[in-house]
């Protein structure tokens, strides 16, 4: 079940720091011409994976709800 | 941290630890037992022995903060980040951290457990990863379980003896069998119990279910306590009344009432009239066309009014009668789409009302 945040901050920009702080996505500043798959979808595909979800490269509820649970503070990949 | 868990061990089996401060939730007593008890979950499995220091720098150095503590790595407030540790190392490393802003327990389920939490960030200590393995003290995620009978799974013991090597010394009593966590694709899994909960079915075994949605292709595996931490695991049956949204979780003569993941009431089983000679139920289903609860009983079943909250006259009868071609005992059962399953070890036999359409494999049901 989920855990309420004590944050004011959207979905979207709580999965970003998410991402950069667990999964070493990096803060996109570039433009992104030619690149078909953005690193967040990568990286969210990465969480997705390696905690059985549904790998679907989007920010889906499913996916927002596990990263609101209480968790360690490691990333699970190497940095 | 590296992940890099080949490489990332400490060169030496004796390692120190000093508590450089302590956390208001708990007494010093409750905190200094409860690292203690974390750092032994992995000794007793390896040759690594812990002394704690009390000034001077230590292998593991333990502390609680708030916020940004000077690592790089700032804890977020309430929930969220629990804990950081550092990988075997000079200097920070094997250094482990407390989010002083959650609320540490020292036996109870409110709050976060801090010996659970610590023995999960001691592994990180000693060099493991974050497992995958629902059931292991490695999985990132924080799950309750319970303390006093707490028993390092199968496959946290697997990898931290890849690292050190198995304990040595023989133990005075010998230690419990690490507990596995149960494989889907098993062809001998014998489920204790399926039910229904909103939509959603439930399978479960030990102290884990599978959670399956009507929507989704995949199914998750979570610990019981995750869920409903009061629930023991290893139970005989569950069934799900949809008219009063109830499910009714059985182990031998106790009965918890759940509102989704609340336990709103506890009753008996002779709560629902069975004869007092029935201690313990093998498996239940809810017949949603007739309103009754069935109790299977090795090879016979009662069957329960829910209306008239009485039992039935003329039960017990064999399964066999109302169930033609089941004729071993029903060890789980559940209600879907107007079929009735009823499991029998790993077979699972399909019944439109007394027709029996197919005889299937657990893998009809669960992700494999």
């Amino acid at each position: 079940r989920s855990v309420p945040l004590s944050t004011d901050m959207s979905d979207e920009e709580f999965a970003k720091n998410y991402l950069k702080e667990l999964y070493a996505m990096q803060e996109d500043n570039t433009p992104s011409f030619g690149r078909k798959v953005s690193e967040m979808s990568l990286k969210l595909s990465e969480m997705q994976e390696f905690f059985g979800l549904k790998v679907t490269g989007t920010l889906d509820a499913e996916t927002l709800e596990m990263m609101k649970q209480p968790r360690c503070g490691v990333p699970d990949v190497a940095a | 941290y590296r992940a890099d868990s080949s490489s990332n061990k400490w060169p030496t089996n004796k390692l120190t630890y000093r508590i450089e401060n302590y956390t208001p939730d708990m007494s010093v007593a409750e905190v200094d037992d409860s690292i203690q008890r974390a750092l032994q979950v992995w000794a007793r499995v390896t040759p690594l022995k812990f002394t704690r220091i009390y000034s001077g720098i230590a292998d593991i150095m333990i502390s609680f903060a708030v916020g940004d503590h000077g690592d790089g790595s700032p804890f977020d407030g309430p929930n969220g980040f629990l804990a950081h540790a550092f990988g075997p190392a000079d200097g920070l490393g094997g250094d482990t951290h407390f989010d002083d802003d959650e609320t540490f327990t020292f036996k109870s389920s409110n709050g976060y457990n801090l010996f659970l939490v610590a023995a999960h960030e001691f592994g990180h200590a000693l060099g493991l990863d974050h497992s995958t393995d629902p059931g292991a003290l490695m999985n990132a995620r924080y799950t309750y379980r319970d303390v006093d009978s707490f028993v390092l799974p199968r496959d946290d013991v697997r990898k931290i003896q890849a690292l050190y090597g198995s304990n040595p010394e023989i133990p005075d009593k010998p230690e419990p069998t690490p507990p596995p966590t149960p494989n889907a694709c098993d062809p001998r899994l014998v489920l204790d119990a399926v039910t229904g909960l909103r939509g959603e079915t439930y399978f479960f075994k030990n102290k884990f279910f599978w959670r399956s949605h009507p929507q989704m292709p995949q199914t998750e595996q979570f610990l019981i306590k995750s869920f409903w931490p009061e629930l023991p695991g290893d139970i005989d049956a569950a069934l799900e009344d949809p008219s009063a949204d109830l499910v009714y979780i059985f182990k031998g003569q106790k009965v918890w009432a759940l509102n989704g993941y609340d336990v709103v009431n506890r009753k008996s089983l002779s709560s629902f009239r069975l004869p007092a000679t029935v201690k313990k139920i093998n498996a239940a289903v809810y017949d949603e066309s007739t309103g009754k609860m069935l109790f299977f009983v090795g090879k016979s079943y009662y069957s329960f009014d829910t209306n008239n909250k009485k039992m039935d006259k003329g039960y017990p009868k064999q399964v066999e009668e109302r169930f033609p071609g089941m004729t071993g005992k029903v060890t789980a059962a559940f209600q879907n789409n107007g079929f009735t399953y009823l499991f029998s070890g790993p077979r699972v036999f399909e019944f439109n009302e007394s027709t029996l359409m197919r005889v299937l494999g657990n893998k009809h049901f669960l992700q494999c």
